[in-house]
């Protein structure tokens, strides 16, 4: 999975 | 999104709108030294150019995607103006914090301590452990002069609640919804603990009334 995809906060 | 990320977001807001507004104000007063540290709006830039490297591919939502473009062109724009339009203002002779070691150090723990080992996640991992360490510069040049104007503090002050405040949204999220994030939290610990001598100045003198003067 891409860690990169779940990434919400600024 | 809760209310912590939410009021710490628009304290990061606050924080930027604080030092333009210091900017317009230094212009009227050119010659004399602005007291903000170039290195650390430089660091700023570099930290949000290389974590929004997603900013087309990974959308969020209109909140996170706007929020994300104001950062970059905010931060672009504040070094410009101090690199071009306010260069006389600017005293190098007191930003002398060695960045390119900070820069150094956070490229290779991002090497070395990452989720994944993809350009993306690796320049993310470097902006990460670089916005951690990016004020030191200032507060470096703070203790150099040992002693700040009102409105450098509050700029402070804002940027240091901004931080504190996500602190507490981590904890907030891993109860609700069993967020985990090794890397930002130990990253953003170490940055929110930078700033508490300053806070402790900040809340004993500048509330006060006082001049913001180190002991």
């Amino acid at each position: 999975q891409d860690p990169h995809a779940k990434k919400d906060e600024l | 999104m809760n209310l912590f990320r939410l009021v710490a977001d628009l304290m990061h807001l606050v924080s930027i709108f604080i030092l333009l507004l210091k900017m317009q104000k230094t212009r009227s007063v050119a010659g004399r030294c602005s007291r903000i540290s170039f290195k650390t709006q430089a660091l700023y830039a570099t930290v949000f150019l290389t974590r929004y490297t997603d900013l087309f591919a990974n959308f969020q939502s209109l909140y996170n995607t706007t929020m994300k473009v104001f950062f970059i062109a905010s931060s672009l724009y504040i070094v410009f103006l101090m690199k071009f339009k306010f260069k006389a203002t600017n005293d190098p002779r007191l930003d002398t914090f060695k960045a390119q070691y900070v820069v150094g150090g956070a490229a290779a723990l991002a090497l070395i301590v990452n989720y994944a080992f993809t350009v993306q996640e690796v320049l993310w991992t470097f902006s990460i452990y670089l916005e951690a360490v990016a004020i030191l510069p200032q507060l470096f040049m703070l203790t150099k002069t040992g002693e700040a104007e009102v409105i450098t503090t509050h700029y402070l002050f804002a940027l240091g609640t901004y931080r504190g405040l996500y602190l507490v949204n981590w904890i907030y999220r891993y109860w609700t919804e069993y967020y985990v994030d090794w890397i930002v939290w130990i990253a953003g610990a170490v940055q929110t603990g930078l700033y508490c001598d300053f806070f402790y100045i900040y809340f004993t003198k500048v509330l006060k009334g006082a001049k913001f003067e180190l002991p």
